[in-house]
């Protein structure tokens, strides 16, 4: 109102001032009030944005877990074109900046999304782009690895999602209350991956002891690649198989280390959607994590099999592989429509595939 | 962007015939931060 009123008082002024036109310095009146239109609009959905974010935060504390709910939002990200919007996003940020504006720029980017600024290993204006900046290293001694040769650490820094034992043939993993996906699909069909406890014998439903090929295989395969001997006293391990799913935020440290020794066999690389993977995304699309592009990784370690998928989002689209440099994702795809069969590389070097100490780094996600 | 981590680990093991028992149990919960370094998980007699 107060614009509107405004702006009719300059154009009655200026039409009585210059004979009547008056249309020039309206005109000109008009780019503010579309500016702050536009602006005010931005504003109300932040705040709209915030305020959600704030009552699930809110229910998350009361310990009340938000369900899977898809909405018209997630069906119309479908219709966008996210990868191509993904590497525009990746082409802005590779632009360098102005030496003296560095420091602003990633200070108000880790004001943004609460990075930790002190870590990184370089001055902030010896980062020429954002790109340069998003897959910054840290100061040496920045994450002390547990020396504990009976742990598995964490191969990101990040959000503990979910984590859990995976029973069972089919297999599910929770993406959100009311919604899971098959651990095949987002690994690929993959005959190394054990189903159930490695164990080669096992109880199925009726009681009756059996005994699976697939356990036996699975079991000899581990055995046999596995570099320690096998020992007659160790009476017959049991193993369950855990899954960990892990949220990296804009604002952390992006590169990806190795989660213990480990002899990586397998390289997969799906080339699929990049839907954003935020809290709401994971409670509002489908096969959120089946369908995005990703990278899988598959090996083996002292305990047997091990795999790890790193999943792009549309800002963060690219994942590049330290033992595969070569690998390129986020490219343009021939097919529109449907997904690519994931394209899978073997690694055979040294007889027993890629091999990495725990913490040795992995892999980075980077924008675009 | 996101990692998923799927792996073996014992779930129980007689060492040497003894009555001792290797368990691997995670040491996060949902919602933690956490970060690279740091235990997952640990399998302990």
């Amino acid at each position: 109102t107060y614009f509107t009123k405004k702006f009719q008082n300059s154009n009655a002024r200026h039409s009585s001032l210059n004979g009547g036109t008056g249309n020039f310095q309206g005109d000109s009146f008009l780019v503010p009030g579309a500016t702050v239109a536009t602006l005010l609009m931005l504003g109300v959905l932040h705040a709209r944005r915030m305020y959600q974010d704030k009552k699930s935060d809110e229910l998350r504390e009361k310990g009340v877990e938000l369900e899977f709910q898809p909405d018209v939002k997630a069906s119309f990200l479908r219709l966008l074109p996210l990868r191509s919007i993904s590497r525009c996003w990746g082409y802005l940020t590779t632009m360098e900046i102005p030496v003296w504006l560095r420091p602003h720029v990633y200070r108000a980017w880790g004001r943004a999304f609460h990075s930790n600024l002190e870590e990184a290993a370089l001055p902030l204006d010896k980062y020429a782009s954002l790109r340069d900046f998003f897959v910054r290293t840290l100061k040496e001694g920045s994450r002390p690895i547990d020396a504990d040769p009976q742990c598995l650490v964490s191969p990101v820094d990040g959000t503990v999602l979910r984590f859990g034992e995976l029973n069972g043939a089919g297999a599910m993993i929770e993406q959100v209350k009311g919604f899971s996906y098959s651990v095949f699909s987002l690994l690929g069909a993959s005959p190394s991956l054990p189903t159930t406890a490695d164990d080669n014998v096992q109880e199925d439903h009726s009681g009756s002891i059996t005994t699976t090929e697939k356990n036996k295989k699975s079991w000899w395969r581990v055995s046999l690649a596995s570099p320690k001997v096998w020992d007659p006293t160790l009476s017959r391990p049991q193993r369950g198989l855990f899954y960990c799913v892990v949220y990296l935020r804009p604002g952390d440290y992006h590169r990806v280390h190795s989660p213990a020794d480990w002899n990586i066999l397998v390289r997969r690389h799906f080339s699929g959607r990049l839907y954003p993977l935020n809290e709401r995304a994971t409670r509002t699309i489908r096969n959120l994590y089946i369908e995005n592009e990703r990278v899988v990784l598959e090996g083996l370690w002292q305990e047997g099999f091990m795999a790890l998928a790193a999943i792009g989002a549309t800002n963060i689209g690219s994942i590049e592989l330290f033992i595969e440099p070569e690998l390129q994702t986020n490219k343009p795809r021939k097919k529109l429509l449907h997904s690519e069969p994931p394209e899978e590389t073997v690694y055979e070097c040294e007889g027993v595939g890629r091999m990495l100490k725990k913490g040795d780094e992995l892999a980075a996600f980077n924008m675009g | 962007s996101t990692v998923v981590l799927v792996f073996q680990a014992p779930i129980s093991k007689q060492i040497n015939g003894s009555d001792s028992s290797q368990e691997f149990n995670f040491c996060v919960k949902p919602g933690d931060r956490i970060r690279f370094g740091e235990a997952l998980g640990r399998w302990h007699s």
